[in-house]
């Protein structure tokens, strides 16, 4: 494990503590995207399957575990908290899921380094990760005033994907045979799609003024 | 590193 992988993973994870403690202490999830929120959890859903057949490590098992724990409860959090439900922005948040899931399972069973279950549905998982992000992306947009925690939120997780993608250059240099084109491109993809949200967190974190993207 | 050393990944 090197310090980019470990600084991804502490990103992620910190990102995923920001939305809990929006939803949990304030309870509000004014700004979030239900629709994001469960494409991740079907991500780490059909990505962790091997959490049960191999084992890694503990770190690789613990935060798994985490990731996945953390995913679904948001979503419960959203769906059926008495409190925080009746703050989801529903009318705005419009994305249709299947627009994003049909095409990554198309892609997946055409698209692999090898045809078995575990790993065509590990193979959705990352093409269904890049595009996840998309349907919060557009609640943004339509959001005039975005508090500083979902702003921080999309921050920690742009930038976790901005340090996988140094993870996997150190890797490629110091490791023998680390060649992974689906899981790079797939990455870069993912990362790109947070250009424009960069932009303008900087800008507004610059001018000091509230996070506002253009329509 | 085998083929599978990406998978050590989250």
């Amino acid at each position: 494990m090197n310090i980019f992988r470990l600084a991804g993973d502490m990103t992620h994870l910190a990102s995923v503590l920001v939305l809990l403690l929006k939803i949990h202490t304030i309870k509000s999830c004014a700004g979030v995207s239900l629709k994001t929120q469960e494409l991740y959890a079907l991500v780490f859903a059909t990505r962790y399957l091997d959490i049960v057949t191999d084992f890694i490590s503990v770190y690789n098992t613990v935060m798994k575990l985490i990731f996945l724990g953390s995913s679904f409860s948001i979503v419960w959090y959203i769906r059926h908290h008495r409190v925080v439900r009746r703050s989801y922005d529903k009318d705005q948040d419009t994305f249709r899921h299947y627009l994003l899931m049909i095409p990554c399972m198309l892609l997946a069973l055409f698209v692999h380094e090898k045809f078995t279950f575990k790993e065509v549905m590990w193979t959705f998982s990352l093409y269904l990760e890049a595009v996840a992000i998309l349907p919060q992306l557009v609640l943004l947009q339509r959001t005039r005033n975005i508090d500083n925690l979902t702003g921080q939120y999309v921050f920690l997780l742009g930038a976790y994907r901005g340090l996988y993608i140094f993870n996997w250059i150190y890797r490629y240099f110091t490791e023998p045979h680390f060649v992974h084109w689906i899981t790079w491109i797939a990455g870069v993809v993912q990362t790109l799609l947070y250009a424009d949200f960069f932009y303008y967190y900087f800008e507004s974190w610059k001018n000091n003024v509230r996070l506002q993207l253009p329509a | 590193a085998d083929d599978n050393d990406v998978k050590d990944e989250l």
